[in-house]
């Protein structure tokens, strides 16, 4: 504060030249808010969500919902990396870090069923695993019904999305519809492509429950 | 705390505003657009040790007993933060999901002499 040459009134040291402190305060800065979020460095954001479905899905959370005390709100966009494997039924993938996929305790699938569906959908919602037996390939974890067109938000088992390593989520939808007829193509139900993507919306311990306890402690 | 000009010698808050810009990061912080790196910087002579602020925590218990049994003054006084609050971040996490958390402590609200 007293120009280049003079002593800190803090610390003693040398003042550093205003360039030369700015530069080292959004140094201070970036550690700061990478110590903060517990990252080593910033993340590289390869596939961004589209900024209509972003805009879209943000209204969608609560309007001024906190985040949760020690934890995090995450919204996981899902993509379409599987073709239909019956005429009323898609498969969404979701990559959740190993974090997100241990501690998460809440669980909603957002999605919209389009306008022209008939009647009353009874979806089916399994989680996936490609990699297991036939016959444990896929887990019951919830059924819905709807029976008005738009956005919905399902709520799934956390326990059942739950997982130890990094998740390659893969939840497959199942619809059936009134008087059982499956001949209906899955994208003329859901909007599963584009702007109007679903996505998971999740709550999540940021260090496993009951941590801030144990600090207190 | 005291509102703090560059030239006020005494221990005090600095305000500084940091734009994500600034840093290159808006691309994955979403909100807000830059935050308070707020600092403490100033003078803390003796007769300022312990106040204000840290004067009703434990370390002014310690502090003093420590003026209590030994010669005073017992070293430098110190211009620390007294308050903090915590930073809400909406970032885009490496899988391309949207985080949004508080970050505890981020943000100094005040500073006193210990």
């Amino acid at each position: 504060a007293q120009g280049a040459g003079s002593v800190c009134p803090s610390c003693g040291g040398p003042t550093l030249e205003p360039q030369a402190e700015r530069a080292l305060v959004l140094e201070l800065a970036k550690q700061q808010i990478l110590e903060g979020l517990h990252l080593t460095s910033r993340p590289r954001i390869t596939h961004p969500p589209p900024q209509a479905a972003l805009t879209r899905a943000l209204r969608r959370l609560q309007p001024g919902s906190v985040a949760p005390v020690n934890g995090e709100e995450v919204i996981s966009f899902a993509t379409i990396t599987e073709p239909s494997t019956s005429a009323c039924s898609s498969v969404l993938t979701f990559h959740l870090s190993t974090a997100q996929s241990r501690h998460l305790y809440h669980a909603r699938l957002w999605l919209r069923v389009l306008p022209t569906f008939p009647g009353t959908l009874s979806l089916r919602t399994f989680r996936w695993n490609p990699g297991r037996r036939r016959r444990e390939s896929r887990t019951l974890l919830a059924e819905h019904q709807m029976t008005t067109p738009g956005w919905h938000a399902l709520t799934l088992p956390s326990s059942g999305l739950r997982g130890e390593a990094s998740a390659v989520l893969k939840l497959q939808l199942v619809c059936r519809l009134p008087g059982g007829n499956a001949t209906a193509a899955p994208q003329w139900l859901v909007d599963t492509a584009g702007d109007e993507r679903p996505f998971l919306e999740l709550k999540i311990w940021s260090k496993g429950p009951g941590a801030g306890r144990t600090r207190r402690r | 705390t005291p509102t703090c000009e560059p030239e006020t010698p005494l221990c005090c808050r600095r305000d500084h505003y940091v734009d994500f810009r600034e840093l290159g990061w808006r691309d994955w912080i979403l909100q807000p657009e830059g935050y308070q790196l707020n600092y403490c910087s100033g003078q803390c002579p003796p007769h300022l040790a312990g106040s204000p602020g840290i004067a009703a925590s434990f370390h002014s218990a310690v502090f003093s007993l420590l003026k209590a049994n030994n010669p005073w003054p017992l070293g430098t006084s110190c211009c620390v933060p007294t308050a903090r609050r915590p930073l809400s971040l909406l970032y885009l996490d490496r899988d391309g999901n949207v985080v949004k958390t508080d970050v505890p402590d981020m943000v100094v609200e005040a500073c006193g002499c210990s």
